[in-house]
């Protein structure tokens, strides 16, 4: 996955994301895909969570399954969540849950309850942050003023790292991939310099749904995993999803 | 680059979306959350029931190829639903909601629910 806030120069935030999945699950050699990846894309739906007639949340999400991982809640905030990959990781969490011990919360539930019940940015960090996990995970977070915008990296217990937009010291965009921001991407999959590379390039005064959809089409952050695209914007109530393809030549992840 | 890593210089003018990496918009929904539980997702599953069997097929296959036999999925239908009530609420009751509606077996819709958090070894 690569996800990315962004904020213009008028102080308006842009949360987007492609969402991969599938990495190593079933390889079709005649198509050049990833099985899981190709049966997911029709499975994708975007979904508006009322209640009292009046939208909750919008996310980007797959039919059959109630957790979320990409979703904006009206003027409040944004948030996507990308796989974080370790030895300590959810199977473990998975076992113990099946095992009895049941602490830990479920990543795309949690995300879910954040989406339907955070009032401000700040609920929403404090709960991200210190909910313990049965996995680990990026939290991908923005809000709706100028500023409002972090990655939190999480273990399964704690909190490893809370990385926060910082205008004033020109960190105008937070972008996550799938490796922790403070060191350096496995060699054979770095989607982050090539992401960086097109956000600098197109500079903050440039910045928009369209030049952030340019840099999530540009190889390797396009990918064979790549199912969809959505972008989204708080403070224009702005929520747009697209399904992807990457067809050959083109990365596997 | 026609060679591995296939890297590209950065595309513009791709928005609004079209060409060969464009595969359609994503169809809009609306869940219902003052329904029960159970029946929030009814329209859904009704029109994504043939892509979600074929997803959980797939699953299942690699399951089958990874642990070498049927075995590991007879526990998932036979004993995952039982722990079916540990789950939070609303979640457990529309994962039912789900099966029914899918006519797929409870502890295969579980197994899709979880697939996340397992796969992050």
């Amino acid at each position: 996955c690569t996800s990315v806030v962004a904020e213009d120069t008028s102080g308006k935030l842009i949360h987007a994301r492609n969402m991969d999945f599938g990495l190593f699950l079933g390889w079709d050699v005649k198509n050049n895909s990833w099985m899981v990846t190709e049966l997911l894309r029709p499975l994708a739906v975007n979904v508006n969570f009322q209640r009292n007639n009046k939208t909750v949340f919008l996310s980007t999400s797959f039919a059959g399954y109630v957790g979320m991982l990409t979703g904006l809640k009206p003027g409040v905030l944004t948030l996507t969540m990308n796989e974080r990959f370790s030895l300590d990781g959810g199977y473990i969490g998975v076992l113990e849950w099946i095992l009895g011990i049941r602490q830990g919360a479920w990543m795309s539930f949690l995300t879910r309850s954040v989406l339907e019940n955070a009032t401000s940015y700040d609920e929403a960090k404090t709960l991200l942050s210190k909910t313990v996990l049965l996995a680990p995970a990026y939290f991908i977070l923005g809000g709706n003023k100028s500023g409002e915008a972090c990655v939190i990296t999480r273990s399964r217990q704690s909190c490893l790292d809370i990385w926060e937009l910082d205008i004033q010291k020109g960190q105008w965009y937070v972008l996550e991939t799938n490796y922790d921001h403070w060191k350096p991407p496995l060699p054979i999959d770095n989607r982050r310099a090539p992401a960086m590379k097109c956000l600098n390039r197109t500079t903050q005064k440039n910045i928009s749904f369209a030049t952030i959809y340019d840099m999530l089409s540009t190889k390797p952050v396009l990918n064979k995993l790549t199912t969809y695209t959505t972008l989204m914007s708080v403070s224009e109530s702005k929520f747009e999803a697209y399904l992807r393809d990457c067809p050959h030549p083109c990365m596997p992840w | 680059q026609d060679v591995p890593p296939y890297t590209e210089d950065c595309r513009s003018g791709t928005y609004p979306p079209s060409g060969p990496t464009y595969q359609g918009n994503i169809p809009w929904y609306t869940v219902n959350l003052d329904q029960a539980p159970r029946e929030r997702w009814q329209k859904i599953i009704a029109d994504k029931k043939q892509p979600l069997t074929a997803m959980i097929q797939q699953i299942k296959d690699l399951v089958k190829f990874f642990f070498h036999g049927e075995k590991l999925i007879d526990l998932v239908d036979t004993k995952l639903p039982a722990l079916l009530g540990n789950l939070p609420p609303p979640f457990d009751e529309e994962m039912k909601g789900i099966a029914e509606a899918s006519g797929l077996p409870l502890g295969e819709v579980m197994l899709f629910n979880i697939f996340y958090e397992v796969f992050t070894v």
